[in-house]
Protein backbone atom coordinates (compact mmCIF):
# COMPACT_ATOMS: atom_id res chain seq x y z
CA UNK A 1 0.00 0.00 0.00
CA UNK A 2 1.08 3.32 -0.25
CA UNK A 3 0.48 6.74 1.36
CA UNK A 4 0.11 9.94 -0.96
CA UNK A 5 0.44 13.76 0.93
CA UNK A 6 0.09 16.77 -1.08
CA UNK A 7 0.16 19.81 0.97
CA UNK A 8 0.69 23.71 0.54
CA UNK A 9 3.71 25.67 2.37
CA UNK A 10 5.92 28.61 2.09
CA UNK A 11 7.82 28.60 -1.32
CA UNK A 12 9.10 32.25 -0.51
CA UNK A 13 8.75 34.42 2.39
CA UNK A 14 9.35 38.56 1.38
CA UNK A 15 10.19 40.19 4.57
CA UNK A 16 9.98 43.75 4.10
CA UNK A 17 12.50 44.05 6.44
CA UNK A 18 15.23 42.27 4.34
CA UNK A 19 15.39 39.26 6.62
CA UNK A 20 16.43 36.23 5.00
CA UNK A 21 13.70 34.31 3.31
CA UNK A 22 12.24 31.28 4.20
CA UNK A 23 10.79 28.39 2.32
CA UNK A 24 9.74 24.75 3.42
CA UNK A 25 12.76 22.15 2.97
CA UNK A 26 12.06 18.27 2.94
CA UNK A 27 15.30 16.64 5.07
CA UNK A 28 14.36 13.30 3.13
CA UNK A 29 16.05 11.35 -0.09
CA UNK A 30 14.30 8.76 -2.30
CA UNK A 31 14.73 5.46 -0.62
CA UNK A 32 15.06 6.60 2.95
CA UNK A 33 13.12 4.38 5.37
CA UNK A 34 10.76 6.88 7.39
CA UNK A 35 9.23 6.34 10.63
CA UNK A 36 5.58 8.01 11.81
CA UNK A 37 6.56 11.00 14.39
CA UNK A 38 9.84 11.97 12.09
CA UNK A 39 10.01 14.64 10.45
CA UNK A 40 9.91 14.89 6.53
CA UNK A 41 10.74 18.74 6.12
CA UNK A 42 10.84 21.85 7.91
CA UNK B 1 -6.58 -50.98 -19.62
CA UNK B 2 -3.30 -52.13 -17.41
CA UNK B 3 -1.07 -49.28 -20.20
CA UNK B 4 -3.44 -46.81 -19.69
CA UNK B 5 -3.62 -47.11 -15.84
CA UNK B 6 0.03 -47.01 -16.43
CA UNK B 7 0.22 -43.79 -18.50
CA UNK B 8 -2.36 -42.01 -15.57
CA UNK B 9 0.17 -43.10 -13.54
CA UNK B 10 2.93 -41.19 -15.00
CA UNK B 11 0.49 -38.18 -15.76
CA UNK B 12 -0.22 -36.60 -12.50
CA UNK B 13 3.41 -36.60 -11.50
CA UNK B 14 4.81 -35.70 -14.87
CA UNK B 15 2.16 -32.67 -14.92
CA UNK B 16 3.54 -31.68 -11.35
CA UNK B 17 6.95 -31.91 -12.20
CA UNK B 18 6.39 -29.52 -15.01
CA UNK B 19 4.76 -26.82 -13.46
CA UNK B 20 7.17 -27.40 -10.91
CA UNK B 21 9.76 -26.62 -13.36
CA UNK B 22 8.07 -24.04 -15.01
CA UNK B 23 7.47 -22.12 -11.88
CA UNK B 24 10.94 -22.04 -10.67
CA UNK B 25 11.54 -20.55 -14.05
CA UNK B 26 9.55 -18.03 -13.75
CA UNK B 27 10.53 -17.42 -10.41
CA UNK B 28 14.39 -17.30 -11.35
CA UNK B 29 13.37 -14.99 -14.28
CA UNK B 30 11.99 -12.68 -11.99
CA UNK B 31 14.81 -12.89 -8.97
CA UNK B 32 17.71 -11.84 -12.70
CA UNK B 33 15.15 -9.22 -13.07
CA UNK B 34 15.06 -7.63 -9.86
CA UNK B 35 18.64 -8.44 -9.03
CA UNK B 36 19.38 -6.39 -12.71
CA UNK B 37 16.70 -3.12 -11.62
CA UNK B 38 18.58 -3.38 -8.36
CA UNK B 39 22.26 -3.08 -9.20
CA UNK B 40 20.56 -0.43 -12.21
CA UNK B 41 19.31 1.70 -9.03
CA UNK B 42 22.70 1.02 -6.96
CA UNK B 43 24.09 2.69 -10.55
CA UNK B 44 21.61 5.82 -10.48
CA UNK B 45 20.31 4.49 -13.41
CA UNK B 46 16.71 5.62 -13.47
CA UNK B 47 14.46 2.68 -13.88
CA UNK B 48 11.85 3.58 -16.94
CA UNK B 49 8.06 2.84 -17.69
CA UNK B 50 8.46 -0.35 -19.26
CA UNK B 51 4.85 -2.06 -19.46
CA UNK B 52 4.59 -5.73 -19.59
CA UNK B 53 3.03 -8.53 -20.72
CA UNK B 54 1.84 -9.63 -16.95
CA UNK B 55 1.01 -5.90 -16.30
CA UNK B 56 -1.41 -7.47 -18.85
CA UNK B 57 -2.60 -10.54 -17.46
CA UNK B 58 -3.26 -8.85 -14.33
CA UNK B 59 -5.72 -6.27 -15.47
CA UNK B 60 -8.04 -9.27 -16.50
CA UNK B 61 -7.29 -11.10 -13.46
CA UNK B 62 -10.78 -10.52 -10.31
CA UNK B 63 -8.21 -9.05 -8.25
CA UNK B 64 -11.05 -7.64 -6.11
CA UNK B 65 -12.60 -11.11 -5.48
CA UNK B 66 -8.54 -12.54 -4.71
CA UNK B 67 -7.99 -9.60 -1.99
CA UNK B 68 -11.34 -10.43 -0.07
CA UNK B 69 -10.54 -14.41 -0.69
CA UNK B 70 -6.94 -13.23 1.05
CA UNK B 71 -9.20 -11.04 3.80
CA UNK B 72 -11.16 -14.20 4.74
CA UNK B 73 -8.17 -16.26 4.71
CA UNK B 74 -5.76 -13.98 6.80
CA UNK B 75 -9.28 -13.10 9.56
CA UNK B 76 -9.61 -17.21 10.15
CA UNK B 77 -9.19 -17.10 14.11
CA UNK B 78 -5.72 -19.43 14.80
CA UNK B 79 -5.29 -21.44 17.74
CA UNK B 80 -3.45 -19.96 20.85
CA UNK B 81 -0.77 -21.98 20.68
CA UNK B 82 0.26 -21.62 16.81
CA UNK B 83 -0.46 -17.60 17.06
CA UNK B 84 3.04 -16.90 18.26
CA UNK B 85 5.28 -19.58 15.17
CA UNK B 86 2.52 -18.09 12.48
CA UNK B 87 3.12 -14.43 13.88
CA UNK B 88 7.26 -14.96 14.25
CA UNK B 89 7.63 -16.30 10.55
CA UNK B 90 5.25 -13.53 9.15
CA UNK B 91 8.17 -11.10 10.99
CA UNK B 92 10.99 -12.93 9.81
CA UNK B 93 9.57 -13.64 6.13
CA UNK B 94 8.54 -9.27 5.64
CA UNK B 95 11.22 -8.20 8.24
CA UNK B 96 8.80 -7.06 11.26
CA UNK B 97 9.81 -5.95 14.52
CA UNK B 98 7.78 -7.74 16.95
CA UNK B 99 9.33 -5.90 19.80
CA UNK B 100 7.08 -2.52 19.39
CA UNK B 101 4.02 -5.01 19.34
CA UNK B 102 1.45 -3.69 21.66
CA UNK B 103 0.40 -6.41 22.81
CA UNK B 104 1.57 -10.65 23.60
CA UNK B 105 1.40 -12.36 20.19
CA UNK B 106 -0.83 -14.42 21.53
CA UNK B 107 -3.44 -11.78 21.90
CA UNK B 108 -3.67 -11.29 18.04
CA UNK B 109 -6.59 -14.13 17.60
CA UNK B 110 -5.74 -13.81 13.36
CA UNK B 111 -2.79 -12.75 11.14
CA UNK B 112 -5.11 -9.48 10.17
CA UNK B 113 -5.39 -8.59 13.02
CA UNK B 114 -1.91 -9.01 13.99
CA UNK B 115 -0.92 -7.29 10.85
CA UNK B 116 -3.10 -3.90 12.48
CA UNK B 117 -1.23 -3.99 15.25
CA UNK B 118 -0.76 -1.07 17.45
CA UNK B 119 2.41 -0.03 18.88
CA UNK B 120 3.85 0.28 22.77
CA UNK B 121 3.82 3.34 23.67
CA UNK B 122 6.34 5.52 22.89
CA UNK B 123 7.48 3.70 19.94
CA UNK B 124 6.67 6.66 17.88
CA UNK B 125 7.92 9.68 18.53
CA UNK B 126 6.47 12.78 17.27
CA UNK B 127 8.52 15.88 16.34
CA UNK B 128 8.05 18.37 18.16
CA UNK B 129 9.35 20.96 16.55
CA UNK B 130 5.99 23.21 15.25
CA UNK B 131 7.30 23.76 12.08
CA UNK B 132 7.45 20.55 10.97
CA UNK B 133 5.65 18.09 8.72
CA UNK B 134 5.74 14.39 10.02
CA UNK B 135 5.87 11.57 8.42
CA UNK B 136 2.19 9.59 8.99
CA UNK B 137 3.32 6.27 8.46
CA UNK B 138 6.62 3.55 8.68
CA UNK B 139 7.79 3.25 4.91
CA UNK B 140 9.96 3.92 1.94
CA UNK B 141 10.19 7.63 0.25
CA UNK B 142 9.58 7.03 -3.38
CA UNK B 143 8.90 10.49 -4.48
CA UNK B 144 8.58 13.84 -3.03
CA UNK B 145 9.07 17.70 -4.29
CA UNK B 146 7.06 20.57 -5.41
CA UNK B 147 4.31 20.40 -7.73
CA UNK B 148 4.80 23.07 -10.97
CA UNK B 149 3.23 23.66 -14.21
CA UNK B 150 -0.58 23.75 -15.01
CA UNK B 151 -1.18 19.66 -14.61
CA UNK B 152 0.10 19.61 -11.15
CA UNK B 153 1.63 16.09 -12.28
CA UNK B 154 3.63 13.22 -9.81
CA UNK B 155 5.82 10.81 -11.79
CA UNK B 156 4.87 7.22 -11.05
CA UNK B 157 8.29 6.10 -12.71
CA UNK B 158 10.69 7.63 -15.10
CA UNK B 159 8.64 8.04 -18.25
CA UNK B 160 5.04 7.99 -16.46
CA UNK B 161 3.08 10.74 -14.76
CA UNK B 162 -0.31 10.73 -13.27
CA UNK B 163 -2.51 14.25 -12.44
CA UNK B 164 -2.89 14.76 -8.39
CA UNK B 165 -6.37 16.42 -9.68
CA UNK B 166 -6.70 12.72 -11.01
CA UNK B 167 -5.32 11.44 -7.20
CA UNK B 168 -7.65 13.72 -5.11
CA UNK B 169 -10.37 13.90 -6.89
CA UNK B 170 -11.00 16.72 -9.82
CA UNK B 171 -13.84 18.78 -7.15
CA UNK B 172 -10.79 18.96 -4.70
CA UNK B 173 -9.98 22.08 -3.32
CA UNK B 174 -6.71 21.82 -4.91
CA UNK B 175 -5.23 25.41 -5.00
CA UNK B 176 -6.78 26.21 -8.00
CA UNK B 177 -4.42 27.50 -10.90
CA UNK B 178 -4.72 30.64 -11.67
CA UNK B 179 -7.40 31.07 -14.41
CA UNK B 180 -6.53 31.00 -17.93
CA UNK B 181 -3.44 28.51 -17.05
CA UNK B 182 -5.66 25.78 -17.00
CA UNK B 183 -4.18 24.57 -20.86
CA UNK B 184 -6.32 20.83 -20.78
CA UNK B 185 -9.46 21.01 -19.57
CA UNK B 186 -12.32 20.69 -21.20
CA UNK B 187 -15.04 23.17 -20.55
CA UNK B 188 -17.04 21.87 -17.98
CA UNK B 189 -14.02 21.30 -15.72
CA UNK B 190 -13.12 24.54 -16.39
CA UNK B 191 -16.29 25.98 -15.00
CA UNK B 192 -16.17 23.80 -12.69
CA UNK B 193 -12.69 25.27 -11.65
CA UNK B 194 -14.24 28.64 -11.98
CA UNK B 195 -17.30 27.26 -9.47
CA UNK B 196 -14.87 26.27 -7.20
CA UNK B 197 -12.52 29.27 -7.28
CA UNK B 198 -15.45 30.94 -5.57
CA UNK B 199 -16.17 28.22 -2.80
CA UNK B 200 -11.89 27.67 -2.30
CA UNK B 201 -10.33 29.24 0.19
CA UNK B 202 -7.51 31.26 -2.02
CA UNK B 203 -6.52 30.92 -5.24
CA UNK B 204 -2.14 29.66 -6.07
CA UNK B 205 -0.34 29.87 -9.14
CA UNK B 206 1.23 27.31 -9.80
CA UNK B 207 1.88 28.02 -13.35
CA UNK B 208 4.08 30.55 -14.01
CA UNK B 209 5.85 33.34 -12.37
CA UNK B 210 4.10 36.24 -13.95
CA UNK B 211 1.14 35.69 -11.91
CA UNK B 212 3.25 35.57 -8.50
CA UNK B 213 3.05 39.09 -7.27
CA UNK B 214 6.59 39.48 -6.11
CA UNK B 215 6.11 42.62 -4.26
CA UNK B 216 3.93 41.89 -1.68
CA UNK B 217 5.16 40.81 1.80
CA UNK B 218 3.00 37.83 2.09
CA UNK B 219 4.34 34.48 2.51
CA UNK B 220 4.55 32.57 -1.36
CA UNK B 221 3.08 29.07 -0.98
CA UNK B 222 3.99 26.29 -3.71
CA UNK B 223 2.46 22.65 -3.57
CA UNK B 224 4.07 20.17 -2.36
CA UNK B 225 3.81 16.18 -2.07
CA UNK B 226 5.33 12.96 -0.83
CA UNK B 227 5.00 9.63 -2.15
CA UNK B 228 5.79 6.79 1.09
CA UNK B 229 5.60 2.96 0.13
CA UNK B 230 4.19 0.45 2.92
CA UNK B 231 5.98 -2.78 3.01
CA UNK B 232 3.81 -5.88 3.76
CA UNK B 233 6.12 -6.38 7.06
CA UNK B 234 5.75 -2.45 8.07
CA UNK B 235 3.91 -0.37 10.91
CA UNK B 236 0.39 -0.26 8.97
CA UNK B 237 -1.31 2.81 11.16
CA UNK B 238 -1.65 6.11 9.29
CA UNK B 239 -1.16 8.70 11.38
CA UNK B 240 -1.34 12.65 11.31
CA UNK B 241 0.99 14.35 9.45
CA UNK B 242 0.09 17.64 10.99
CA UNK B 243 -2.31 19.84 13.27
CA UNK B 244 -5.23 20.16 10.89
CA UNK B 245 -8.76 19.92 9.93
CA UNK B 246 -10.29 17.27 8.40
CA UNK B 247 -12.80 18.60 6.00
CA UNK B 248 -13.77 16.34 3.12
CA UNK B 249 -13.11 12.40 2.71
CA UNK B 250 -13.83 10.92 -0.63
CA UNK B 251 -13.67 6.89 -1.65
CA UNK B 252 -12.81 6.19 -4.88
CA UNK B 253 -13.66 2.31 -5.32
CA UNK B 254 -10.91 1.55 -8.29
CA UNK B 255 -8.78 -1.89 -9.12
CA UNK B 256 -6.49 -3.31 -6.66
CA UNK B 257 -3.76 -3.92 -8.62
CA UNK B 258 -0.58 -4.51 -6.65
CA UNK B 259 1.42 -2.05 -5.25
CA UNK B 260 5.16 -3.12 -5.19
CA UNK B 261 8.00 -1.96 -7.13
CA UNK B 262 7.66 -3.85 -10.48
CA UNK B 263 3.73 -3.05 -10.47
CA UNK B 264 4.74 1.31 -10.44
CA UNK B 265 7.21 0.41 -13.17
CA UNK B 266 4.64 -1.76 -15.42
CA UNK B 267 1.53 -0.65 -14.61
CA UNK B 268 -0.59 2.66 -16.49
CA UNK B 269 -1.80 4.62 -14.04
CA UNK B 270 -1.72 2.28 -10.37
CA UNK B 271 -2.55 5.43 -8.41
CA UNK B 272 -4.85 7.04 -9.78
CA UNK B 273 -6.67 3.79 -11.06
CA UNK B 274 -6.51 1.58 -7.63
CA UNK B 275 -9.20 1.99 -4.52
CA UNK B 276 -8.33 4.52 -1.83
CA UNK B 277 -9.35 7.24 0.37
CA UNK B 278 -8.22 10.90 0.40
CA UNK B 279 -9.21 13.09 3.41
CA UNK B 280 -8.33 16.72 2.38
CA UNK B 281 -8.49 19.98 4.88
CA UNK B 282 -6.50 22.92 5.95
CA UNK B 283 -3.25 23.17 7.71
CA UNK B 284 -1.72 26.12 8.87
CA UNK B 285 0.08 26.93 6.11
CA UNK B 286 -3.40 25.90 3.76
CA UNK B 287 -4.41 22.96 1.72
CA UNK B 288 -3.34 19.59 3.03
CA UNK B 289 -4.89 16.21 1.80
CA UNK B 290 -3.52 12.54 1.92
CA UNK B 291 -4.37 9.84 -0.12
CA UNK B 292 -4.51 6.11 1.22
CA UNK B 293 -3.70 3.92 -1.32
CA UNK B 294 -5.19 -0.10 -1.35
CA UNK B 295 -3.20 -2.73 -3.20
CA UNK B 296 -4.28 -7.02 -3.82
CA UNK B 297 -3.07 -7.76 -0.59
CA UNK B 298 -3.95 -4.72 1.93
CA UNK B 299 -7.32 -3.68 -0.04
CA UNK B 300 -9.12 -2.26 3.20
CA UNK B 301 -8.96 1.36 4.65
CA UNK B 302 -10.41 1.68 7.86
CA UNK B 303 -10.74 5.00 9.33
CA UNK B 304 -10.54 5.70 12.62
CA UNK B 305 -12.71 9.08 12.25
CA UNK B 306 -15.31 7.56 10.21
CA UNK B 307 -15.94 3.90 11.51
CA UNK B 308 -19.01 3.19 9.31
CA UNK B 309 -17.06 3.53 6.17
CA UNK B 310 -16.43 0.46 4.31
CA UNK B 311 -13.98 -0.15 1.60
CA UNK B 312 -13.04 -3.28 -0.54
CA UNK B 313 -16.63 -4.25 -0.94
CA UNK B 314 -17.94 -7.08 -3.30
CA UNK B 315 -19.38 -5.00 -6.61
CA UNK B 316 -20.68 -5.73 -9.97
CA UNK B 317 -18.39 -4.57 -12.65
CA UNK B 318 -18.21 -0.97 -12.71
CA UNK B 319 -16.89 1.42 -14.87
CA UNK B 320 -13.39 2.70 -13.24
CA UNK B 321 -14.74 5.95 -13.95
CA UNK B 322 -17.26 5.67 -11.02
CA UNK B 323 -17.10 9.41 -9.62
CA UNK B 324 -15.71 8.66 -6.15
CA UNK B 325 -17.98 8.88 -2.85
CA UNK B 326 -17.59 12.07 -1.13
CA UNK B 327 -18.71 13.18 2.45
CA UNK B 328 -18.51 16.77 3.83
CA UNK B 329 -17.55 16.44 7.62
CA UNK B 330 -19.68 18.63 10.08
CA UNK B 331 -19.51 21.16 10.97
CA UNK B 332 -19.20 22.30 7.35
CA UNK B 333 -16.05 24.40 7.36
CA UNK B 334 -14.54 23.07 10.84
CA UNK B 335 -14.83 19.73 9.77
CA UNK B 336 -12.60 17.31 12.25
CA UNK B 337 -9.86 18.25 14.10
CA UNK B 338 -6.74 16.30 13.82
CA UNK B 339 -3.92 16.36 16.36
CA UNK B 340 0.11 15.77 14.97
CA UNK B 341 0.61 12.27 15.39
CA UNK B 342 -2.11 11.12 16.05
CA UNK B 343 -4.19 7.84 14.53
CA UNK B 344 -6.47 8.35 11.69
CA UNK B 345 -7.10 5.15 9.74
CA UNK B 346 -5.85 1.46 9.13
CA UNK B 347 -4.58 -0.42 6.23
CA UNK B 348 -6.19 -3.76 6.24
CA UNK B 349 -5.59 -7.12 5.10
CA UNK B 350 -7.81 -8.39 2.14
Amino acid sequence: STVVLVFQAPTLKLLKNRDSSSEFRFNIKRGDRVRVGEALGR
Amino acid sequence: SSSNSQGNSFLVPGATVATLLMLGALHARRLYDDKKNEEAREKGIEIEFQPDVKASFLQMLPLRSISRVWGSLTGIELPIWLRPYVYKAWARAFHSNLEEAALPLEKYASLKDFFVRALEEGCRPIDPDPCCLVSPVDGTILRFGELKGSGAMIEQVKGFSYSVFSLLGSSSFLPLIAEGDVQDESSEQQSNLKENSKKSWWRISLASPKVRDTVSACPKKGLYYCVIYLRPGDYHRIHSPVEWNVLVRRHFTGNLFPMNERATRTIRNLYVENERVVLEGLWQEGFMAIAAIGATNIGSIELFIEPELCTNLPRKKLLNSQPPEERVYEPEGIGKMLKKGEEVAAFNMG
